[in-house]
């Protein structure tokens, strides 16, 4: 049985599978080890204060390699395969990235990074919602929020501001010192998040086509300085836990045929990558996202088979209660009207036809002398005769009127 | 009877020219 549908067939909203977004996905980081060659690396060995053994990297050797490719498998806690920076202040300064492409827009719930060194002292997750065209802050960290990122550390979120990063220090505790976590969840401690349906500022709030990762700073200052071979980031996992962004118009994200894209399985009679559109011909309502109240499936125009395209007014919408707004355009068969539901000038209705059928109107084919104009009336049919004329047509004079030679009077009475 | 429809040819469209329907 379809989700988006309820027993009887109604429209319901329905909502893909929740998943972790960047499982599998190639994740581009600004620096990895072992890419100019063998580099030397120390770690501290999990529990033992102090013991540390050091390691080479060495991204041409699969047993010593650790690409970005590792933060995105599957995340064995028993067999760990973290991805590594280079090593070092050099190679540390300014900001190391790790940006991941969702493919699509995805409603982030959560956005973890699962550290196998120890959690850095400033960090911070960025989204796109154009694909990686422009970039917005989704949340900090850092011991020293003001310093490095110039904003409050752990600032009151308000229903002015709930659509914005702020910063924290939570992270800070330096335990474990590896294999910490840093998780974010969007929309937690954010005002509307209970209301998150009929709340637009946060549906857009935790929409992302991409998702970005920038580690500021691996200690903090006046932290017992580390050998050089010791300075580097490690990750194990990174995931991106939400939903394909398809407005409750879909199920589920399928490939693509030709593009190879992800894109939803819009039903509602919606269209587009994120079902946030109506199908063509499908615009007596306006477009609406589903909630789970109501479907707001899009519904398709009433043309009486007469037209292929229409279009929304949102006048009509509104004078009709809010029921319908579309507008026929380009009638055919001869006739007109907002659903093309009566002949245009110079036709009438064929009762004998449904006015869906194709010959619901015939031609008046009123008589160009007998008749005082084209137009006739749009039931019977009959044309305006002149003086002493009659016929549907107006095409022969009345009893007791003769033809004259006068096209003004065509009939006259007989004398 | 019926009587008959209308006999475009005896009407005198001299001063209605803009009347006469083209195909007469």
């Amino acid at each position: 049985p379809d989700p988006c549908y309820d027993e009887h067939g109604a429209a319901r909203r329905c909502i893909p599978d929740f998943v972790n977004a960047a499982f599998g996905k190639e994740v581009r980081a600004s620096s990895t080890c072992g890419l100019k060659g063998p580099s030397r690396y120390c770690a501290q060995d999990k529990g033992e204060e102090g013991a540390r053994t050091c390691h080479t990297c060495d991204a041409s050797d699969p047993k010593r390699a650790h690409p970005g490719s590792y933060l995105t498998d599957l995340n064995n806690p028993h067999n760990l395969t973290c991805w590594q920076s280079e090593t070092g202040v050099q190679a540390l300064q300014g900001n190391v990235t790790l940006t991941l492409s969702l493919g699509k827009k995805f409603e982030v719930t959560y956005v973890s990074v699962q550290f196998c060194s120890k959690r850095p002292d400033s960090m911070a997750i960025f989204k796109s919602m154009d694909y990686g065209k422009t970039w917005v802050p989704f949340q900090f960290y850092s011991t020293q929020c003001r310093k490095v990122f110039n904003r409050p550390n752990r600032a009151a979120i308000t229903k002015q501001n709930e659509q914005e990063a702020v910063c924290t220090d939570a992270h800070a505790d330096g335990r474990p010192l590896s294999g910490g976590l840093v998780a974010f969840s969007t929309l937690d401690g954010r005002p509307s998040a209970h209301d998150f349906d009929n709340s637009p500022v946060l549906q857009d709030w935790v929409t992302a086509t991409d998702v970005r990762v920038t580690f500021s700073r691996l200690t903090a200052p006046g932290e017992p300085d580390e050998d050089e071979d010791s300075l580097f980031y490690a990750v194990s996992d990174l995931q991106v836990g939400g939903r394909c962004k398809c407005n409750g118009h879909a199920s589920r994200c399928v490939k693509e045929r030709d593009t190879g894209g992800l894109v939803c399985d819009c039903k509602h009679n919606t269209a587009g990558p994120e079902c946030d559109r109506c199908k063509p011909f499908h615009y007596d309502r306006p477009w609406q996202r589903a909630t789970a109240r109501e479907a707001h499936e899009c519904v398709a125009c009433n043309c009486n088979l007469h037209a292929r395209r229409c279009r929304f007014n949102m006048e009509l919408y509104k004078l009709s209660g809010r029921k319908s707004g579309g507008v026929c355009l380009n009638c055919r068969h001869n006739t007109a009207g907002r659903h093309c539901h009566y002949c245009k000038e110079g036709y009438y209705r064929d009762l004998s036809k449904p006015i869906s059928h194709r010959k619901a109107c015939k031609a008046c084919d009123c008589h160009p002398v007998g008749a005082a104009g084209k137009t006739c009336n749009q039931t019977t049919g009959q044309c305006p005769c002149k003086d002493g004329v009659t016929g549907i047509t107006c095409n022969r004079c009345a009893k007791g009127y003769q033809q004259s030679r006068s096209p003004i009077a065509p009939c006259i009475k007989i004398p | 009877e019926v009587q008959p429809t209308l006999d475009m040819a005896l009407f005198d469209w001299t001063d209605y020219e803009d009347m006469r329907p083209v195909d007469n």
